[in-house]
């Protein structure tokens, strides 16, 4: 194999020895295609009989779509279950060798199924000759044929009640795709085992509820996750964490949210302020002795350019809060701060050279 | 880059190749500080140790050296806990350099959009990459020109995906200009008035871009995702522990 290309189907596994000849170093792997997760076996080996040398080169094929769109056509029942053993073929695991669909199965979806995609100017996929897959019960030679267990939809199809497959994403999408109008019926989250924001009536899958990261409009979905004591607050992932290693300089949540937005500009609208979060309150910054080094490090922390200017403003709110910086600096007062963006997105060396 | 022509030294300088030895150039991506680069999740699929990895900046043809070339190593690969490799979404990582770049005319970083900046449908951006061009791999860095088109519009197009708002899609219904294989990673980039150019998208995905059947191309919401980006940089940069 090291003067192969099947190095690669191999991943250097020590099966490859020099002795073997090419086409016998692949050995079974899962099936993790997700349009074959519904078959009468679960394992495969690679290249499969398009070509494809593995699951994410067949994953992302042309075959990998056509297939499932065929398949909403009606044209021969078992034709998705002809497309997964062409795409991951059955392997023996005791052999590890691939077992090819019987040559029956072949004709029936092509004789069934290739007059429709004419109709939309498309072509059986080249390289399924029929021919090159056993007769069924020839001698010795095993080959799949379907039987009554065999799913004709796909998991990424919805089957109709009349017993056609549809894709899932056509599921509730408002349109009826199903001669009977079944993939339109039961189509509250509750019915689907899907979880409903209140306010957009949007479904969500229960994996991302209270996962961090908010799905709903509202982030509805990221309420009511935790309960946090009274002193303390909650992460972005609903951990507790004290109040007072909130914008500690160190991450005590697990994401670090509790060093989130410790540094920001209020934005007021005459004129924006330095804010900093100190156990989760808001602070104006005093400014005793503020030097330009610290405004230079405030607007790096914000992720912002330069600081164009500084200055002092005496304060205005008699009831603030005030961080104080160093014990020694006197006098109190309010720096506001404005940044410039940073110095992006420019192409001096494109600039066109007029002749 | 399918449909698309061969770009001038300098006119990308944020465009950057992310590389794995032995294959070389694996994926693009988009110079956005001096040590940070942003990039999609699937190009690290099998690959996710730092150390294999390398970044260079600065070229044009990746066969040739150029004076102006910069090479870093990769420090940090951050993928975005919420990528989803069944569905490819959530599709972005963050990369940390083992060292600043110097920053040149050849070499700068790209504006990022503010989080409510977001990018309208009939919109013309550019996409740039070393992918394929339909009929072979290009040495010349390519670019071409797009048209956003609303996420609606987009969905029409793949049956067996579903189009999120952490996904843009740009191209043409002639499927003309497309990004391809290689083009992962790489930049969808608009210029505001005034000169500057800010990053809307990193190429994701999108039909098999030279078969028969064509649609948009499926590029990363870098919008969606500012907030994340800058608080990864920042957790990195600016915490003690």
């Amino acid at each position: 194999c090291l003067y192969s290309s099947c190095l690669d189907s191999c991943g250097g596994n020590s099966l490859c020895d020099p002795s073997n000849s090419v086409n016998n170093c692949s050995q079974c792997e899962p099936i993790t295609l997700e349009l074959c997760l519904n078959l009468p076996y679960n394992h495969t080996n690679f290249p499969n009989y398009l070509g494809h040398r593995t699951q994410k080169e067949a994953s992302i094929s042309w075959e990998s779509s056509l297939f499932p769109a065929l398949v909403q056509t009606n044209c021969y029942k078992y034709l998705m279950f002809f497309a997964c053993t062409i795409l991951v073929p059955k392997c023996d695991e005791d052999t590890q060798q691939r077992i090819p669909p019987c040559r029956a199965l072949c004709e029936h979806s092509k004789e069934r199924c290739e007059s429709v995609l004419g109709i939309v100017g498309l072509q059986w996929p080249e390289d399924t000759d029929c021919n090159q897959f056993p007769e069924e019960n020839a001698d010795n030679q095993t080959c799949l044929m379907p039987d009554d267990e065999v799913e004709e939809c796909s998991p990424s199809h919805f089957k109709c009640r009349s017993g056609r497959c549809v894709l899932a994403s056509r599921r509730c999408d408002g349109q009826a795709d199903c001669d009977d109008d079944s993939d339109e019926e039961n189509c509250g989250c509750k019915e689907r085992d899907l979880w409903e924001c209140p306010s957009s009536k949007q479904c969500l899958k229960h994996t991302v509820i209270c996962d961090g990261f908010p799905d709903c409009p509202d982030n509805m979905d990221e309420k009511n996750c935790s309960f946090c004591q009274a002193d303390e607050l909650e992460c972005a992932n609903h951990e507790c964490v004290s109040r007072d290693r909130w914008c500690d300089g160190e991450a005590d949540c697990i994401d670090s949210s509790d060093e989130w937005d410790c540094v920001t500009l209020s934005a007021n609208v005459n004129s924006s302020f330095l804010m900093a979060r100190r156990s989760a309150m808001e602070h104006h910054v005093c400014a005793d002795g503020w030097q330009e080094t610290l405004s230079q490090l405030a607007c790096k922390q914000m992720g912002l350019g330069e600081p164009s200017m500084t200055k002092l403003i005496e304060e205005q709110e008699q009831d603030q809060q005030w961080l104080t910086l160093h014990s020694n600096w006197e006098i109190t007062s309010v720096c506001p701060l404005s940044c410039s963006l940073a110095d992006c997105g420019r192409r001096p060396a494109a600039r066109m050279n007029k002749r | 880059i399918l449909g698309g022509r061969t770009s001038r030294p300098g006119r990308w300088p944020w465009q950057c190749s992310l590389q794995s030895e032995p294959s070389g150039h694996i994926c693009g991506c988009v110079l956005i500080a001096k040590k940070w680069v942003l990039t999609v999740a699937h190009c690290f699929e099998g690959r996710e140790n730092a150390a294999v990895w390398k970044v260079v900046f600065g070229i044009n043809n990746l066969d040739h050296p150029s004076t102006f070339m910069q090479m870093r190593l990769v420090k940090t690969i951050i993928l975005h806990p919420r990528y989803s490799r069944a569905v490819v979404d959530y599709d972005i990582s963050i990369v940390e350099l083992s060292q600043d770049i110097n920053e040149t005319s050849y070499v700068r970083p790209v504006c990022l959009p503010s989080p409510d900046q977001s990018l309208e449908p009939d919109t013309y951006c550019y996409i740039t990459g070393w992918g394929h061009m339909g009929n072979k791999m290009p040495f010349k860095l390519q670019e071409g020109e797009v048209r956003v088109i609303s996420l609606e519009q987009c969905q029409s197009y793949f049956d067996m995906k579903t189009i999120t708002n952490r996904m843009i899609c740009a191209g043409y219904e002639s499927g003309t200009v497309d990004s391809c294989m290689g083009d992962s990673g790489g930049p969808l980039v608009c210029e505001k008035p005034g000169g500057q150019w800010t990053l809307f998208g990193l190429t994701s995905w999108g039909s098999v871009c030279f078969s028969k059947v064509l649609g948009p191309g499926v590029y990363s919401n870098v919008t969606y995702f500012v907030k994340w980006i800058e608080r990864q940089i920042y957790i990195r940069t600016f915490l003690l522990n």
